[in-house]
């Protein structure tokens, strides 16, 4: 995994904002922001309400923020 | 997928089911992954 | 907090049937599962998307399951 993911996973998640999530540029931040996806939380909260499905999870990503398979791999 | 828009969550539901479509719940923010699935799978 | 509750929160909630909840007994809880709530994590994913806005959640589970206050309260 990279730095910014096992930074990420160091400590709580708190109130971290979207862009703290490996893989999450500030582009794909901005749309996941523009749509209510703020915060790594509610991001976790969509991971979680579909049912921690990667595939489904992936492809809510790409639609969603237009990330690539390697961004939603991430 | 007009349609499919026009459905209640619990056809969509019921739907996904029918077609053992991999699903969570329908809720606003899945609701429009779930449509395209459908849509995918039925055409 | 009620023992269910204790009991529930003394562990990781891992597999949890939404049933494992406090204040979701069995009626409530065959509502949630018909619609897809099956587990405990789902229904957190739900509460991470309000935003854990205690307020939102209770009224979108007196919606969802038709809880009452104390039950969604709990």
């Amino acid at each position: 995994t990279s730095q910014k993911h096992r930074d990420f996973v160091a400590e709580p998640m708190g109130e971290k904002a979207v862009g703290a999530l490996a893989g999450i540029g500030d582009v794909l931040g901005k749309r996941l922001e523009d749509k209510g996806f703020d915060k790594a939380y509610v991001v976790l909260g969509q991971f979680l309400i579909l049912r921690k499905d990667e595939e489904l999870f992936k492809e809510w990503l790409k639609d969603t923020c237009g990330a690539n398979s390697k961004q939603s791999g991430d | 997928m007009e349609d499919l828009k026009n459905l209640s969550d619990h056809e969509l539901l019921d739907l996904l089911k029918k077609y053992d479509i991999p699903h969570g719940p329908i809720v606003e923010t899945t609701r429009q992954l779930y449509e395209k699935k459908l849509q995918n799978y039925l055409t």
